[in-house]
């Protein structure tokens, strides 16, 4: 079993867990907040077989799109990270970003 | 150093932090939603030696019951899975589901 | 890749934060609570490069200060832990709780 811990923009989350479910993969989900932007994103944890990992990330690639958004000047993310980039900036947001990691024992008690 | 990380129902989270802690266990706990019925749970984060790890699993075990749910037709799950499955549906509800991930490293600072 | 979960308290999440983004680093956050003082803390979940662990280390090091706490009796900590432990109990909150964990796989979409 793997453990894919997906972390993905808000607006996808419903469709993600949808997705998931409909294909009968089980799935947690968490409320997170991005290290740059201190905007809110969804942090998925998705047990699996070693053989569905890559139908997973399928879904996770058709569900999640990538964004773009403008950091304004004066914005609270901008004043704290004063003098380290200039702001306005243009950040991409990309789709998901996905760690896999490997579960040594899954147990349902 | 292994990573216990318990996804449990909201009913059973004080007893099980509270058996944990007596039994000298650190733990941390995050509030959590499950993939399927869209319902808050808690998800607990237990780093403990590998000698003490059934130890863990038995108090999780002690104090984490399995329910049984119905999920009514035309509730939010019902009508977002249309299609899908049918509804009423009886789902059973574990009392935990764990997963036991490797720590590489274990550091206080 | 490795991931880097670091359990901090609420007090040092933004300077960490803010160390974290301006050495390039990335990172995620989740609200968490601690199992002893049932307090509110600071999950960090941060994807690196193994080269660049020990540098994620000494930033969280620099940012996460120790703190004592006095646990009062009657408090409701001390109400549910009556019996194994007597209160007042003085207990030192550690900077950070860090464990580092393998990353298989290590995917943006
Ligand atoms: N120092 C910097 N300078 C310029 N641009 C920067 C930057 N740090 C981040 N960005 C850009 O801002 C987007 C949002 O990052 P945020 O940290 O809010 O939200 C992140 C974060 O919550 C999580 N994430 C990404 N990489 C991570 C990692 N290595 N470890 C932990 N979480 C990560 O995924 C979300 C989306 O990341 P993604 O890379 O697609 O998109 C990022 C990236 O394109
Ligand atoms: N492999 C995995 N990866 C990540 N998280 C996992 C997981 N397996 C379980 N979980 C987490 O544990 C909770 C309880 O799962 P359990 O399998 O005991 O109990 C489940 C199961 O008996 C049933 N169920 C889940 N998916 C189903 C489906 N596609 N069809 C029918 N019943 C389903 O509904 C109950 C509640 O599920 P819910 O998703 O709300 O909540 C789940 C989810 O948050
Ligand atoms: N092995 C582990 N697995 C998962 N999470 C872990 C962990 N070790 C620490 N943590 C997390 O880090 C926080 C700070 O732990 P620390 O050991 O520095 O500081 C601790 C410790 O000095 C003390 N403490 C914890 N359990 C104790 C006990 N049974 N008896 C006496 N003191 C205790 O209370 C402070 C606050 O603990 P709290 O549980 O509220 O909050 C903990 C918990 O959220």
């Amino acid at each position: 079993v793997k453990m894919i811990i997906a972390v993905v923009h808000d607006h996808d989350a419903a469709d993600l867990l949808e997705a998931l479910t409909t294909e009968g993969f089980q799935a947690t989900k968490m409320a997170s907040t991005g290290g740059f932007l201190r905007e809110g994103n969804t942090t998925f944890m998705i047990g699996s077989d070693e053989e569905h990992i890559d139908k997973v990330i399928e879904i996770i690639r058709e569900n999640c799109k990538s964004r773009k958004k403008t950091v304004a000047p004066m914005s609270p993310v901008a004043n704290s990270l004063e003098g380290y980039y200039s702001f306005p900036m243009e950040v991409e947001i990309g789709g998901a970003t996905i760690f896999i990691i490997n579960v040594e024992k899954f147990i349902k008690v």
